[in-house]
């Protein structure tokens, strides 16, 4: 473990709290994608599968138990609990066109063709394009509350301090996972335009507007 | 390759 890589994963967690508290604390999933957070269920679930199998250390089992269980509470918010605000007319991204791909992907390049290997190797390309739904909501609405602004940064950072942790983890242990590595560099990208206009807007407390 | 060792990153 290196300070990289823990900030990273505690801005993970701290963007699944702030969407967990806003869309608890206002009862309205306004503005969120249901459809990424589908896919984010989907990641941890293919993910972690070796979670009763492999031991890692209480920290990355707690961890993966925290991600699994609030990504589930997050769907259950906004297709059950919350139902009613859900923006069923911007969150139209077609996400099987994010999930083909990774598939035929995941099959293609990976580390070993075995179905546990296959599977992370699958929730490694699907997270790096995850997020792609909720920036299209975004800019579809041409707006995004500070809260979820604030919580697509802390998400879009923590793939962004992992880049720093296997720079780090290549230079002090010469280990790396190319595959990890291109998958998380095409997602810190992804968020590049909306990291500028966080940094330029709602840090001087303007409203995050998407130019339209 | 990096891969072969136990996944230790979430």
């Amino acid at each position: 473990m290196n300070i990289f890589r823990l900030t990273g994963d505690l801005a993970h967690l701290l963007a699944i709290i702030i969407l967990l508290l806003k869309i608890w604390k206002t009862r309205s999933c306004a503005g969120i994608s249901g459809k990424s957070q589908i896919l984010f269920a989907i990641v941890y679930t293919t993910r972690y599968l070796d979670l009763v199998t492999t031991y890692v250390s209480a920290y990355n089992t707690l961890m993966k138990i925290f991600f699994l269980g609030s990504s589930f509470a997050t769907v259950y918010l906004i297709y059950v609990k919350f139902k009613a605000t859900y923006d069923h007319n911007h969150d139209t991204f077609r996400i099987e066109f994010l999930i083909l791909p990774a598939v035929i992907l995941a099959l293609l390049i990976n580390h070993a063709f075995t179905p546990l290997e296959i599977l992370w190797t699958f929730s490694i390309y699907l997270e790096s394009v995850a997020i792609l739904p909720q920036l299209f909501m975004v800019s579809k609405t041409g707006e995004a509350e500070s809260i979820t602004s604030h919580y697509l940064f802390a998400l879009g950072s923590y793939r962004g301090l992992y880049i720093l942790n296997w720079i780090y983890r290549y230079a002090m242990e010469s280990h790396y996972d190319l595959i990890a590595i291109v998958a998380g560099i095409v997602q810190t990208v992804l968020y590049c335009d909306f990291f500028y206009l966080y940094i330029t807007k709602v840090l001087k407390g303007k409203k995050l507007q998407l130019p339209a | 390759k990096g891969a072969r060792r136990k996944k230790d990153e979430l």
